[in-house]
């Protein structure tokens, strides 16, 4: 747990795509 | 160099060149090497990186030297890399400014600061946990804009007006859905949307979808289809 690294640009790809805003949509 | 040597070099009071060149150094060692370094920099280092930016937001813009606009930003790029695992996203939310801070890097006079700066907000905004940091980040917003005096959306809704890079514009929707979405209360959200409306979005909103860019309008549908949506639930 906490040991991954690219949390933030997984973050910051899911918000650039809009997948991020049509999974919390549904 | 290690975290420790880091750290200490971050408390010498370094200044301009010295201190940029520093944090350069300190950006590609927390992008390089293991999570484990991260953790060893930890919440000592994060809170050393958070006083001098708070130093420099601090400063009058007069009296802020050549260097000064270039460490802000370098130490934004540094909190980027700080925050690119759980450990490193958990520090920062434990910090009792740190959202203030990137909230007040929203700064249109600088936008490729604004950029880095943004997205950083937008991310903490979709974190599954905990469920309120969309309201966390408005309430960061929100408080920057009291101390400059203007309305909470402003420095956003400059970010979008004419005139800009469609980079930040594409930012500046994604934070404006990045806010409203997860939001849980229709109400709430129907609210956000309609104070940015009231606030200029309105009209900016006819210009942008004029522009001929694809994550542009990637932003700009994600932002129609959710307030249709709303409407009809409404």
């Amino acid at each position: 747990e906490g040991d991954e690294t690219g949390v933030m640009d997984n973050l910051l790809e899911a918000l650039q795509s809009g997948a991020a805003f049509r999974d919390r949509r549904k | 160099k290690s975290p420790m040597m880091n750290i200490q070099e971050l408390k010498s009071g370094l200044r301009d060149a010295q201190l940029l060149n520093c944090l350069e150094s300190l950006r590609v060692s927390l992008n390089n090497n293991p999570v484990s370094w991260v953790q060893n920099f930890g919440a000592e280092g994060l809170n050393c990186l958070l006083d001098i930016l708070k130093g420099l937001h601090d400063e009058k813009d007069d009296i802020l030297g050549p260097y000064d606009t270039r460490i802000k930003h370098e130490i934004i790029r540094c909190l980027k890399a700080f925050m690119n695992n759980k450990f490193g996203i958990k520090t920062m939310l434990e910090t009792e400014d740190g959202i203030l801070l990137l909230a007040r890097s929203v700064d249109p006079k600088v936008p490729a600061m604004m950029i880095d700066a943004i997205k950083l907000l937008s991310a903490l905004c979709i974190l599954p946990q905990p469920v309120d940091m969309h309201e966390q980040v408005l309430g960061a917003l929100t408080e920057r804009a009291e101390m400059d005096e203007v309305e909470r959306f402003k420095p956003i809704l400059d970010g979008l007006k004419s005139g800009t890079s469609v980079a930040l514009k594409v930012v500046c929707l994604q934070l404006i859905n990045a806010l409203i979405i997860p939001a849980d209360e229709l109400d709430f959200r129907v609210h956000i949307r309609s104070e940015l409306m009231r606030s200029g979005l309105q009209q900016i909103l006819k210009e942008l979808r004029t522009l001929d860019n694809e994550e542009l309008l990637v932003q700009l549908q994600v932002f129609e289809e959710s307030g249709e949506e709303d409407s009809a639930d409404l």
